[in-house]
């Protein structure tokens, strides 16, 4: 349920904070 | 046909050894890790360096995206402040992305980046306008009302000196305590860069 989720575990969801993408050929 | 100086090394990658020093990556990894800055900077223009353009390009295969944390990723990566990232500044800043990278560097620079305005705290204002902007980039819909209940049982348990704000001393027991909130602070792929760029192999000075 969102309304006990951590605001940074929602933030770090973020598209763009995943860099793993620059790794993906 | 060919005059190839086979000792002489790529622009941007003057001093592999170095680099390596001073991150986690070995010499390998660093020519590897090269590779791939090379495939990023020369996506739009060949300068060998990346621009905010080619940066936002290699995250979302678009530059039309709007993105507040590519930005800020982008100029925590941008430690010479100029608008472009050379090969150090790329390398330096992946480096903290290694799993093998000491969680006090990831702790550090997720705090960084969650200071939106850099004061040396994280505040509410800035919370909202996170969470706000990540809701909107991946097109969820939450009410005000739910915003503002998850916003304040997180200060709720961050802000333990109940002064309003997130210092660094009071992020660095949440993460503790919420090792899930480093996730994207660990990249995988960086343990395997010399198999997923093996070009390197060409001009390697090494053989580690």
């Amino acid at each position: 349920r969102p309304a006990v989720m951590n605001a940074f575990e929602l933030i770090s969801t973020s598209q763009g904070l995943n860099l793993g993408v620059l790794f993906e050929k | 046909c060919c005059d190839l100086d086979l000792h002489k090394q790529p622009k941007g990658l003057e001093d592999p050894e170095i680099l390596a020093r001073e991150t986690v990556f070995s010499v390998s990894e660093i020519e590897a890790l090269y590779e791939l800055f090379k495939k990023i900077s020369s996506a739009v223009v060949d300068d060998g360096f990346i621009n905010k353009e080619e940066f936002q390009l290699a995250l979302f295969k678009t530059s039309q995206k709007e993105s507040l944390f590519a930005d800020r990723v982008f100029d925590l990566f941008d430690t010479k402040h100029d608008g472009i990232l050379g090969f150090e500044e790329f390398a330096r800043a992946i480096s903290v992305f290694h799993p093998n990278a000491p969680i006090d560097d990831k702790i550090e620079f997720s705090f960084q980046l969650y200071d939106l305005k850099q004061q040396g705290f994280i505040e509410r204002q800035e919370v909202k306008q996170m969470v706000v902007a990540t809701l909107a980039e991946s097109g969820m819909n939450l009410s005000d009302e739910i915003i503002e209940s998850i916003i304040d049982k997180t200060f709720e348990e961050a802000d333990t000196k109940h002064d309003g704000k997130i210092d660094k001393e009071e992020w660095r027991s949440l993460v503790l305590r919420h090792p899930s909130l480093l996730k994207n602070m660990t990249l995988q792929y960086l343990k395997d860069i010399t198999t997923t760029f093996p070009s390197f192999v060409f001009y390697s000075q090494v053989d580690d």
